[in-house]
């Protein structure tokens, strides 16, 4: 699994999240 | 050899034995996901949050995201009881904790917990502190330096003049508010050492 802090993906949800990434909510 | 989860994040301190790394890491994705998603959409709604770059929200969500989320469990720790209640909503003693390895972190959680429980704040006095909490995030990588500090600078105005409205016989309450601020940022750099500690198999 490597570096578990970058793994969190923190900024790719944020990103997701800031744009209001429908498909992304819907998981 | 034995390995505990200590966030209270997870369901339990306990790893099913039968499951397997990728498994305990998505049933943690699966709490932590939607706990960011909350800290974006409270951000969203900050006045003044949306009038900053992109590039500078993202900044500033990524490093203040998990001072953010402390103030929002930071009821999960009930330093008068010495309990963690994780999310599956069980309670570890702090004996029980220590026994799995727990840190000095987890101490650290409960004096902040203690201490912001003890200022009594409204949920309104509450959200915007948060508010404050993550416009005072670490700077770093953030391109209009001023435009973070002119927000900053509005919202702890109006804290100040919502505690000193509410609070008008308890001047030091905002005074221990702020002070806050830097307690946050040294959790936040211990549980950066811990994370980076972590390792999953």
């Amino acid at each position: 699994f490597g570096d578990p802090a970058s793994n969190l993906g923190l900024e790719d949800i944020i990103r997701k999240a800031l744009m209001g990434n429908l498909e992304e909510r819907q998981e | 050899r034995r390995m505990y989860l200590g966030c209270p994040m997870n369901t339990a301190p306990n790893i099913d034995s039968q499951k397997s790394g990728h498994e305990v890491w998505d049933e943690f994705m699966h709490s932590f996901t939607p706990a960011v998603r909350e800290v974006v959409e409270f951000a969203k709604k900050i006045p003044g949050f949306r009038d900053l770059s992109q590039h500078d929200q993202v900044n500033l969500l990524k490093a203040g995201t998990f001072e953010v989320l402390v103030v929002r469990f930071a009821s999960l720790f009930d330093a008068k009881e010495r309990t963690v209640t994780f999310l599956g909503g069980k309670k570890y003693s702090v004996d029980t904790l220590r026994s799995m390895g727990a840190s000095e972190f987890l101490n650290s959680m409960f004096d902040f917990s203690e201490k912001l429980t003890n200022l009594g704040l409204s949920e309104e006095e509450m959200s915007l502190f948060t508010a404050v909490v993550l416009v005072s995030a670490d700077r770093s990588g953030i391109e209009n330096v001023n435009s973070v500090e002119a927000l900053q600078d509005t919202l702890i105005c109006a804290l100040r003049n919502l505690i000193t409205k509410n609070h008008p016989n308890e001047l030091a309450t905002f005074t221990k508010l702020l002070l806050k601020l830097p307690d946050l940022r040294s959790l936040n750099n211990m549980h950066s050492e811990q994370l980076l500690a972590f390792k999953i198999h």
